[in-house]
């Protein structure tokens, strides 16, 4: 038990360093697919350029929530910690896709970077998604044995506390 | 684009202009994203997220600020903690717990500890809804109730837990966090353990495998062989309990 339950602590801290790093993918993919459905709908491109940052931080509260709270409670005990390694290396490889910059003035890039700014940070945010969601199936594979052996008496909380 | 993104920082802590503040707020806004999910994730479905982002966002213009890009640290953990704390702060300066549950709570905590002082044991659910005078359905309601704000109101009114802290699950959590809050982690550990050990069969494994196995709810219901809703009750009354127990 004491060595299932290391295993499932070191994959819960590459789970929550993943978790990080994705969110912050999808913050910045949702500040640019802004700008992709702005562009969508405004063929002519008749916005006002200059003004995006103000509005941006207008919206960000909008743009950084997910809309309908998250899905059913899970009845998961969550933590918010600091970063680990995994986290920092993730983030700074999504750093090399657009860079405050581009990000500032989205409004003035260019239709082949605005895609390809667009491009690279969804195909990041897909892969982030599907390291996690492999390592949900593995955590969520350990809890369910940890589970068991509490359940079948093979452990008890006694000799935890 | 690291360096441009260096650059910016430089820029900014030589000029501090605005322009380009506003940049790295945009560019770092997703932490306050992360942070305001996992708050939201302990709170209930009410609690509307964009207001949880724009506390955050305070948080994160003042990590900003602060910020030393000389020291060698990194940006991001630096702020994941002033946006947690910007987030925690302001819920509880707004007071979001109803008034008449928080009252309720307290009810059952008293009658826990008178209970509990007369018996010298962990009372049962018919002697505390007996000592408030309400029927089992009644009690278990008012379980119900606190439990639908989520963790977060639960853990957050323990009388440990540093302010930094949004649940005493966070608390346990740390105890990767290094040196400096080892030695108070180890401590809130066995308070917290002893307080647990003396307490009824089921509450004590459903604290102890959500806290300390990190179980979730309807893994523990599986555990226990009961529903995720009961363990949620259960759950309930074990914080109470734990509570009326570290604050006497
Ligand atoms: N309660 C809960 N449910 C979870 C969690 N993680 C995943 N899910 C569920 O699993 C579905 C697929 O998640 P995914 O493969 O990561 O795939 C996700 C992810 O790649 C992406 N995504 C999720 N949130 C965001 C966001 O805020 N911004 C952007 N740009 N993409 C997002 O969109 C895909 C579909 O998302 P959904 O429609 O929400 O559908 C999600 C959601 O129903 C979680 O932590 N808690
Ligand atoms: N072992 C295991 N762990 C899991 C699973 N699903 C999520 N987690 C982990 O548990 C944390 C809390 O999940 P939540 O309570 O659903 O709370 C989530 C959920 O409310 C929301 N969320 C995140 N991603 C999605 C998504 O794709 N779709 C939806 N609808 N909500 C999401 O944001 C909150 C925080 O998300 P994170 O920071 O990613 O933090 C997540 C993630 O680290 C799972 O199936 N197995």
């Amino acid at each position: 038990l004491p060595e299932l339950r290391d295993l499932r602590v070191r994959c819960a801290q590459v789970e929550s360093d993943v978790s990080l790093a994705r969110r912050v993918a999808q913050g910045r993919l949702d500040i640019v697919g802004r700008e992709v459905r702005r562009r969508a709908g405004d063929p002519d491109g008749t916005a006002v350029p200059g003004d995006h940052v103000a509005s941006v931080l207008f919206e960000l509260p909008d743009l950084m929530s997910d809309g309908v709270s998250g899905g059913s409670p899970s009845g998961r005990p969550v933590s918010i910690t600091a970063p680990g390694e995994v986290a920092l290396t993730m983030i700074e490889r999504l750093d090399t896709t657009a860079s405050p910059a581009d990000l500032a003035q989205i409004e003035q890039l260019g239709v082949e970077r605005l895609a390809e700014v667009f491009e690279n940070i969804s195909s990041f945010e897909a892969e982030l998604s599907a390291v996690r969601r492999r390592l949900h199936e593995t955590i969520d594979a350990i809890q369910a044995e940890i589970g068991r052996r509490y359940r079948d008496g093979e452990a008890s909380v006694d000799s935890l506390l | 684009n690291q360096n441009q993104l260096d650059e910016t920082w430089a820029r900014y802590k030589d000029r501090a202009k605005q322009s380009d503040r506003d940049q790295l707020i945009v560019y770092y806004a997703p932490l306050v994203k992360y942070v305001a999910g996992r708050i939201a994730a302990g709170l209930p479905h009410n609690v509307d997220q964009a207001d949880l982002v724009s506390y955050g966002m305070f948080g994160l213009i003042d990590a900003i600020t602060k910020f030393d890009p000389e020291r060698g640290f990194k940006f991001e953990t630096y702020a994941i903690s002033r946006i947690k704390g910007a987030v925690l702060d302001e819920l509880r300066s707004i007071d979001w717990v109803p008034r008449s549950v928080r009252a309720k709570a307290k009810s059952v905590e008293r009658a826990m500890s008178e209970l509990e002082s007369l018996h010298h044991r962990a009372p049962t659910d018919e002697e505390i809804a007996e000592e408030l005078d309400l029927s089992m359905t009644q009690l278990n309601n008012i379980y119900n109730q606190i439990s639908s704000l989520g963790v977060v109101a639960l853990d957050e009114m323990l009388p440990f837990g540093n302010g930094d802290s949004m649940s005493f699950g966070d608390t346990l959590a740390d105890r990767r966090d290094g040196p400096g809050g080892q030695y108070e982690r180890v401590e809130t550990r066995q308070l917290l353990g002893d307080a647990i050990n003396r307490m009824g069969e089921r509450e004590k494994i459903v604290l102890t495998l959500y806290y300390y196995e990190s179980l979730t709810l309807s893994e523990i219901g599986n555990v226990l062989g009961v529903t995720e809703s009961r363990v949620c009750q259960i759950h309930t009354k074990a914080v109470l309990q734990l509570r009326s127990r570290l604050q006497s």
